[in-house]
């Protein structure tokens, strides 16, 4: 899950993702 | 008075201060689920951060100016800024009382994480502090702004682009405190001075995490 990823993955993720449910 | 300029963006900043609000969904299923060990607790905490990490990004994108600076650079500001973020949006739901009637159970699951009461106390003092505050949406909200666009964050190339666009919500956020609380001319400075507390959670969260990992 998205918890195990560091800050910075999550960071990187989202900067590219979209989250916006 | 706020210029048109300013207006338009504070009105976009407060749609997406709202619009990126904890989904409803976490917050009753905080509640739903019954009392959870220590370890349910760390995974539903960690969680938590995550999503609030996910939600302050998708904000952070949305701050007028922000997408134009270099990409690692805005890495740069949200990590630095992650976890004062985290702890200024946690003091608006504490204070605003956004998850109604489930905020004196999350103060309980975080008072039974695991989590040394040595972090704890001043975490709950800060949220305290900042309640005394009475401040409005607008202020979390442009506080918010002003607490990622800080230029002084560690491997942040151009700062003078990330100090420009930080005074510009400085700027708004300096009116809104005259407009909200005339009659206390320190409002303004006292909010500033918040910032100072906030940093020291940020200093201390990655040891609050390993004590907390190891208990």
């Amino acid at each position: 899950p998205a918890s195990n990823l560091g800050l910075e993955d999550i960071i990187r993720k989202a900067l590219m993702g979209n989250f916006d449910d | 008075e706020l210029t048109q300029e300013q207006m338009n963006l504070l009105q976009y900043v407060m749609d997406s201060h709202v619009k990126n609000r904890l989904p409803q969904s976490l917050a009753t299923r905080l509640i739903l689920q019954e009392d959870m060990g220590s370890d349910d607790n760390f995974v539903f905490l960690t969680e938590m951060a995550t999503r609030h990490v996910q939600i302050l990004v998708e904000f952070t994108k949305k701050l007028p100016g922000f997408q134009t600076l270099d990409h690692e650079d805005q890495i740069a500001l949200l990590k630095g800024s992650a976890v004062e973020a985290m702890f200024l949006r946690s003091a608006e739901l504490f204070n605003r009382k956004l998850l109604e009637r489930h905020t004196d159970v999350l103060e309980e699951r975080i008072r039974k994480s695991g989590i040394s009461h040595d972090y704890i106390n001043p975490m709950f003092h800060f949220y305290k502090s900042v309640g005394e505050l009475k401040m409005v949406e607008e202020e979390y909200a442009l506080l918010t702004a002003v607490v990622i666009l800080t230029p002084d964050r560690q491997y942040l190339k151009d700062k003078e682009s990330v100090e420009k666009l930080q005074e510009t919500f400085l700027h708004i956020l300096e009116k809104i405190c005259k407009r909200c609380h005339p009659d206390n001319p320190q409002h303004f400075a006292r909010l500033l001075g918040r910032l100072t507390e906030l940093r020291t959670f940020s200093h201390h969260h990655a040891d609050m995490l390993m004590s907390w990992r190891v208990n």
